[in-house]
């Protein structure tokens, strides 16, 4: 575990702490996209099937657990809270993220590390997190103005990811054989689909103005 | 098993 891995995975924390706080205090889950709260859910489930063969750390076992936990609750909640339900802007969350679940294991079919099952469910979680945030770029746009803790959640979300790049960088300088390239292309694509939406940010942060996006 | 197999990470 490094400095930049810690930050990542604490920044990840916030940005799921930012979001349940966005739907429990406003009840609402107004500019929320449901298909990128799914996409995160199989994500979590995909990845950490080795939960229960692979004991890293308790420290590990504990974050999936929480990760798990808190993306299938968030689906749930934006499905079935009546209040919550209410608030989704179902007419503007139309991305048919579908496809990115099967482009995704198509591709992870074809290139993974070894041909088994639990490699090939890693390998397409990390191309489906990489696209994952789509959906919810998508709505953003669509919905013009974004309220602040919506803005905050996104921010956290591809920052904790650009905090991996680095420490992907870090072990590979500091560790003999350390070669993750599926992971680190993954989370160069995933850092780039977000480069827009942190100019944007960077820009309402400056001026001291409301977050929005040009449609 | 899963440190070396580089799946120690989240």
């Amino acid at each position: 575990m490094n400095a930049f891995r810690l930050a990542g995975d604490i920044t990840h924390l916030i940005s799921i702490l930012v979001l349940l706080l966005k739907i429990y205090a406003t009840k609402s889950c107004s500019g929320i996209s449901l298909k990128t709260q799914e996409l995160y859910a199989v994500v979590f489930l995909a990845r950490y099937l080795d939960l229960f063969t692979d004991f890293i750390s308790v420290y590990n076992s504990v974050m999936k657990v929480v990760f798990i936990l808190s993306s299938v609750a968030i689906v749930w909640c934006m499905r079935r809270h009546r209040a919550v339900k209410r608030s989704y802007d179902k007419e503007l969350d139309t991305f048919r993220h579908y496809y990115l679940v099967g482009a995704c294991f198509v591709f992870a079919l074809l290139v993974h590390e070894k041909f088994t099952f639990q490699e090939v469910f890693w390998a397409f979680s990390i191309y489906l997190e990489a696209v994952a945030i789509i959906p919810q770029l998508v709505l953003l746009q669509r919905s013009g103005n974004v309220d602040n803790l919506t803005g905050q959640y996104v921010f956290f979300l591809g920052a904790y990811r650009a905090l991996y790049i680095l420490n992907w960088i870090y072990r590979y300088f500091t560790e003999a054989k350390f070669s993750r390239w599926i992971a680190c292309i993954s989370g160069l694509v995933q850092t780039a689909l977000y480069a827009d939406f942190f100019y944007y940010y960077f820009l309402s942060w400056k001026n001291n103005a409301k977050l929005n996006l040009p449609a | 098993a899963a440190a070396e197999a580089g799946k120690d990470e989240l």
